[in-house]
């Protein structure tokens, strides 16, 4: 464990939190994407099915229980009780052009051709694209309230500080795992734009409106 | 082997 690490995990913690808190306190999920949704419930139950197989540390245990059952909380809360305020005219994006290449991807490229670790690149390539649905829908819509835009922010930041993770486990412990990475800068990259308004508007006390 | 390092990773 490093510093990277943890201070990523814990902003994706922070990220999943806001989100679910803030369906559950203002009853209502506008502006968010229930697909982005649905996607990262999805990867994180193919990635985390060694949760009853392997035992790595009670951190690794509890991060991935709570990961799930969050993950799950905020579907059913988008789909289920609160559905009536579920914008589903602009969460329009087609996620099987995203499904389709990912499992072939998956299939394809892959550090071995067995069930677990074809599921767990899945997870790792679906991951990368998975908030597309909901930048997509924010450029539908043309903004974003600010509570939604804290919670990208903390999203898009932990896979950053993966990135410098690897970097560190590179240099001090020679570990490289090239799929991870390259899934990883492209998960980033896809929220350079949003960082840059992120930065630029909210930070300075402006509502997130992109230019329509 | 590293494969199973990043297992470790959530």
């Amino acid at each position: 464990m490093n510093i990277f690490r943890l201070t990523g995990d814990l902003s994706h913690l922070a990220a999943i939190i806001i989100l679910l808190l803030k369906i559950w306190k203002t009853r209502s999920c506008a502006g968010i994407s229930g697909k982005s949704q649905i996607l990262f419930a999805l990867v994180f139950t193919t990635r985390y099915l060694d949760l009853f197989s392997s035992f790595i540390s009670l951190y690794n245990t509890v991060m991935k229980v709570i990961y799930i059952m969050c993950a799950y909380a905020t579907v059913y809360l988008i789909y289920g009780k609160f559905k009536a305020t579920y914008d589903g005219n602009h969460d329009t994006f087609r996620v099987e052009f995203l499904l389709i290449p990912v499992v072939l991807l998956a299939v394809l490229i892959n550090h071995a051709f067995a069930p677990m670790e074809i599921l767990w690149t899945f997870s790792i390539y679906l991951e990368s694209v998975a908030i597309l649905p909901q930048l997509f829908m924010i450029s539908k819509t043309g903004e974003a309230e600010t509570i939604t835009t804290h919670y990208l922010f903390f999203l898009g930041l932990y896979r950053t500080l993966y990135l410098f993770n690897w970097i560190w486990r590179f240099y001090f412990e020679g570990f490289f795992d090239l799929i991870a990475v390259v899934a990883g800068l492209v998960q980033t990259i896809l929220y350079c734009d949003f960082f840059y308004l992120y930065i630029t508007k909210v930070l300075k006390g402006k509502k997130l409106s992109l230019p329509a | 082997q590293g494969r199973t390092k990043l297992k470790d990773e959530l």
